[in-house]
This record gives C-alpha cells, structure tokens and sequence, in this order.
C-alpha cells in the first residue's frame, strides 16, 4: 500500500491505518450503504431518513420539503430534543436542494457556517508546468499562495474547534456537523501530502478497462472529470476515453493525498474533544455521501451502482460501548502527525455487517437515549417524522463468530 | 447456499440515467430528463441491478420494462467485472433474489 496513510478511498478499499484517527481502532466501522452515488440526494435521504424515492430529490433541483413533504431530519428532531445543533462546511448539499440555507432554520439552531474560501473552489488556482493557473483535476497546491492563505477544509477544522470550545462552556448538549469538502474534485489540497504518496508505488486499478458485459446504460460518463483544463488538454475519447495510464495514476496519487489532508483535519477535531474534555461523553461518527470510481471499470468519480460508487465508510466511538470511556486524563483521540510517525496498519473494525446510511437516523436516536422515530408506512408523503431505516445499534454487540444452528445454516 | 440466507441483510441503491447509452449528462440527469432507473440490491453475496423504465412525472419505476440486468458474485468477481444477468435469468438464482 502507498505511503503510511489512511482511508485510501472514501469507499471501497479503504485499508485503514489511520494516522490521526485512532477510532478506527476502538470503534465500530461497517461498510456500504449510499442510496444514491451523488451528493444531493445522499445526504439529504440520510438526513430525513428516507429514500431517494419518497424525498424524490435524484438531482440537486428541488427542497424535499415543498416538492416530496415536509419531513423532519436528523438535526432537526436532536434539536427539537433540546440539543444545540450546529452545521459546519458541507453537510446538506447546498443550493435548491437545502432551500439554500442548510435548511436552517428547521435544522440548525444557529446559521451554519461555510468557509470564506469556498467560493474558490473551482477557480484557476492550480499553478501549471508552464507556471500559469488552471482549473485542474489534479491541484496540489503551496496553501500559502491560494486566495485568503488557507483552504475550505482547514478553515471548517478551525471552526468546529471554536463551537467546541464554546460547547464546553455552555454545558448543553450538542449535535454538531462536520461536513468536509475533500476528496471532492478538484483534488486540491496541499501539496506537501503528496510525499504520502510516491507516484512510483502508485498502481493502475486492478480492472481498468470497460467490463465487456456491462450494459452501456450502467456506465457514467464521468463528465465533472473531463472538463476540468488538465482532462480536456488530454482529449480524451467520449464516452468511454481511456484516460492515459500515467494521468490515472496522477488521479490516484491525487485522490490518497487528499484523503490524508482530510485525514489530518479530522484527527486535528478529535484531538480538540479530547483537549476540551468532551471525548467521553461524546459520540462521534465518520461517514460519506458516497464512494468514488478510481479507474475501476475504466470509470471515474460516483454516479454509479457499483459498489466502489455506492460503499462508505461508517464509523460509531460510543464511548463505554465501542470503548472504554477515557479517564479524566486520559487521551481518547491523541494526534499523530503522518509525516513524523511511522505508522502501521490499523486492525479493522469489528464488523462487516451490510448495512445503509438510511438507518443513522435511527440508530443515533436510539444511542442517544431519544425515542426512536417509527418505521415509515409503505407511502409516507404526509408523515413528518418516521424513518425507512431501521437502527443498527442491536448490531453492536453482537458476535461477527459463525455458530452453526441445528439446521446447518452458519448463524 | 439457498436454503441457508434466508434473511440476511440487504443495502438498496439507485442510480438514474436519461438514456440506454451514455450521453453528456447521463452523469447527472435533470429529474425531467431521468427515463431510467437502477435498483440495485446488494446482499454479502451477490450485487443485483436491474435497469428499469422511470416516469418523472409521476415517480413511478416499471419493473415490467427491464432495460438491462446487472448480477455479480461477490466471492468470484469482488470488482465486479463479470456479469453474468443474462446467464441467470431463467435460473433458480435469479428468481430467487427477484
């Protein structure tokens, strides 16, 4: 595996050896489980707990709540519960889809935050060969040299480790969003995380070519790739390219350094629980709206079935379920910085249960001590507040062992 | 093993298309555009997709009109590479995930 890092994908084959994620190792993780490959109408099916078949939302162009029905969401039914909730960076999609507020006010109890330099995300800010800018795919970059000196992703860090501070002070109850940008394209992070990732250990996918029986309506064109200045430089044949075999590896170079940029600023949140006390009496949990193709099937990015598209990440520290709870002194999530520490492969989780992200809802309710909202009814446009699915949390203590019943079946 | 995994758990996904073969927003298809959609049913064992005709107008999948099938066995193809739907479709496996 290249380099000493982390999630390599947000998906799929994520061999985990977390440089600042020691959670992976004291928590449960479970994979799979997108209802849709794209962001919108992930995260809002996740977030109201239904499917993209009763939120209706399958592109980013309407608010479930006057096009589908007024559902209550996640943050919502923790604030209407007396938690302070709080959303940071990208949580629901923005625009149309969260009626460009974040749908706030319903669920958030203050305004959420985006970072100032969001709004140069797609902008010519990657510095070409012949040291002029481009809108690149591929965008390492001097962060001292971007537009307001720093990035989106490390200004939501600073910022959910301001509300952190605050929270302890407040002693209410809070629900806090993290939303992270990365490994979103453009793959721009900064560009010393790229010594993560030698390009010389950086391998093809292991199937990159168009599987011969794959029916041509199940393949996605990868369009948001192939506009980007450095794809279009390379004319790249529609609609099935290939893209050349050193670019592909660039891209995935790309994509794991960009992982542990994201790696590093979700070690930096934890290590502040830890720092304002909180990490004992609070649960955390690490998912994505979706995965993302890295030349598999000679395909990229999401909008797909397959698993590499639809699989996530998801994570539960349940503090004294999944581990221990710290004592007073005790450190739950120390920070380990990836380019002074050698670090090994982190055991995987405890579970590999099939289960999908329409059930957090539930199952936070439930880990939260709340009631947990009932199962919706075959048709549920009307109904405010239930869940199409179910809580996991019987899950957690359960055995992964196999027992062989009397009928022969492995249990 | 079809006696055994009776009830084991299953992650539903979709995915839309506007078409049978991909054009410029097949990525992204405007809820007007979506002709077609991708149930897919993945269980420890297998990945099902079944492509199938989609009104937008009134949100209704027609499970009748089958535009192509997608079938993967996980513990031979985990990259999912070879599909073998057409293969199946009279089979007891088949109509068992159906």
């Amino acid at each position: 595996r290249p380099g000493p890092a982390t999630w390599r994908r947000l998906g799929w084959d994520w061999g985990c050896a977390s440089a600042c994620w020691p959670p992976a190792a004291c928590s449960l993780w479970r994979l799979r489980g997108a209802q849709q490959a794209v962001c919108a109408p992930s995260r809002v099916s996740f977030l109201t707990g239904r499917r993209p078949d009763t939120t209706r939302l399958y592109d980013f162009y309407s608010y479930w709540r006057v096009h589908a029905g007024n559902y209550s969401t996640m943050p919502q039914y923790f604030k209407e519960n007396g938690y302070m909730t709080m959303s940071v960076g990208k949580v629901f999609h923005p625009g149309v889809s969260s009626n460009y507020h974040d749908d706030y006010p319903y669920s958030w109890s203050i305004p959420p935050f985006h970072p100032s330099t969001e709004k140069y995300e797609n902008d010519k800010t990657c510095r070409g060969k012949d040291g002029r800018l481009y809108a690149n795919l591929v965008c390492p970059v001097n962060v001292t040299e971007m537009p307001g000196g720093t990035l989106p992703d490390i200004q939501t860090t600073e910022e959910a480790i301001r509300l952190l501070k605050v929270m302890k002070t407040q002693k209410q109850k809070f629900f806090l969003a993290v939303g992270y940008h990365k490994p979103h394209i453009p793959l721009r992070y900064p560009q010393e995380f790229l010594k993560l990732y030698p390009l010389e250990n950086i391998t093809l996918a292991p199937d990159p070519w168009v599987p011969k029986k794959l029916p041509s309506v199940a393949y996605n064109p990868w369009m948001d790739i192939r506009q980007r200045d450095d794809v279009q430089a390379l004319n790249v044949s529609f609609p099935y390219g290939p893209l050349p075999d050193d670019f592909q590896r660039q891209i995935r170079q790309s994509y794991y350094a960009a992982v542990s940029y994201l790696d590093m600023q979700v070690g930096r949140l934890l290590n502040a629980l830890d720092d304002v006390g909180l990490s004992s009496s609070t649960m955390v949990v690490f998912t994505a709206d979706h995965g993302w193709s890295l030349g598999e099937h000679g395909e990229w990015a999401k909008y797909s079935n397959f698993d590499v598209a639809t699989r996530v990440p998801l994570m539960f520290y349940v503090p004294g379920m999944t581990s221990a709870a710290a004592s007073q002194q005790g450190r739950i999530f120390p920070y380990l910085d990836p380019f002074s520490h050698n670090l090994g492969l982190v055991p995987q989780g405890q579970s590999k249960k099939v289960v999908e992200l329409v059930s957090l809802f539930s199952t936070l309710a439930e880990l939260a001590g709340l009631q947990v909202p009932p199962a919706c009814p075959k048709t549920s446009f009307h109904v405010a507040l239930c869940t199409e699915g179910a809580s996991i949390v019987h899950y957690f203590n359960s055995s992964e062992e196999k027992v062989e019943t009397e009928d022969g079946c492995e249990d | 093993n079809n006696r055994c995994h009776t009830e084991e758990p299953v992650a539903f996904s979709q995915y839309p298309r506007p078409s049978d073969t991909p054009q410029w927003n097949s990525d992204r298809p405007e809820l007007k555009d979506i002709r077609i959609m991708g149930y897919s049913m993945r269980t420890i064992d297998y990945r099902y997709t079944v492509w199938v005709q989609f009104n937008p107008n009134n949100f209704s999948a027609d499970f009748e009109d089958v535009h192509a099938g997608e079938l993967y066995v996980v513990e031979i193809d985990p990259n999912q590479d070879y599909n073998i739907y057409n293969n199946t479709l009279h089979g007891h496996l088949f109509k068992k995930l159906l």
